[in-house]
């Protein structure tokens, strides 16, 4: 089963 | 003191319906580069980037960096009281909390000028990175539309592969499943029509479809569309904005946990 990532797990905050 | 005037407001116009229903506040940014937008949707799985590069409009002054926090919904409200073929311009004042938009008819016979409050939004920038994409697709924007439309009547999710056969758009629902392939097609009479695929390596992501059909929205935007795939990365749904910039949405993956 597949779960929703979040754009934060690839992109970090500058 | 801030001053920008775009002779194509639909352009700006077509902007705000493109981004939002996906974002409902966002800090505008203005330097000298161009008036741009990052910002995430509520739930953080979505992510949109505007440029709208100054050489693009007619005159552009910008003082100094600002960021200047709109609601989205109010925004788009002001620019549909412009005209389509209205120029828009974008006024603001250092350390004033509403910002100005003037709305001039072609022919000068009427102009108008809307005011709107401006807001504090606590927002973070995220640093995108380059990244070396393993597939790129090229497409009619009108086309993927299509796609995302009629797979969200059978399923919510997509399965996009590249393959060296094609780019594969699948779903699967209660009522049954359904597979698009487009192949690389070049040889049409406008470049507008054509689907180029550039493939390093095959690659298959599975995305919400409901956020793909909040993409679409863009479509008036271009009449090409940019879908970079890379194995555990965002996908990049790009559309060009005509001599000006872009609107670029990322969106993460579903993901094996």
């Amino acid at each position: 089963l597949k779960s929703q990532a979040r754009i934060a797990r690839f992109f970090r905050y500058s | 003191m801030l001053e920008l005037r775009l002779v194509q407001g639909s352009l700006l116009k077509k902007v705000l319906e493109a981004i939002k229903d996906l974002v409902t506040d966002a800090n505008f940014d203005c330097s000298a580069t161009g008036f741009s937008l990052q910002a995430m949707d509520s739930s953080h799985v979505a992510l949109v980037a505007l440029l709208l590069r100054s050489e693009g409009f007619e005159h552009y002054r910008c003082d100094r960096n600002i960021s200047m926090g709109m609601n989205l919904n109010n925004m788009s409200k002001m620019l549909k009281c412009a005209g389509n073929d209205d120029i828009i311009t974008i006024k603001g004042d250092d350390g004033s909390d509403t910002i100005t938009f003037m709305f001039e008819s072609p022919t000068q016979d009427k102009i108008a000028d809307f005011e709107m409050k401006l807001m504090d939004i606590d927002s973070e920038h995220l640093g995108i990175p380059e990244a070396e994409y393993h597939a790129i697709v090229r497409m009619p924007s009108a086309e993927f539309s299509r796609i995302c439309k009629d797979l969200s009547s059978i399923g919510d999710t997509v399965v996009i592969s590249v393959t060296k056969e094609g780019v594969k758009f699948s779903t699967r629902g209660d009522i049954g499943a359904a597979n698009i392939v487009l192949r690389q097609n070049t040889t049409v009479d406008k470049p507008e029509e054509a689907t180029i695929i550039e493939m390093n390596e095959p690659v298959s992501l599975t995305f919400a479809l409901r956020y793909m059909n909040s993409f679409t929205k863009a479509t008036p935007l271009s009449s090409m569309v940019t879908i970079s795939l890379s194995s555990e990365l965002p996908v990049v749904v790009e559309y060009k904005i005509a001599e000006m910039g872009y609107v670029r949405f990322y969106l993460a993956p579903k993901i094996e946990e």
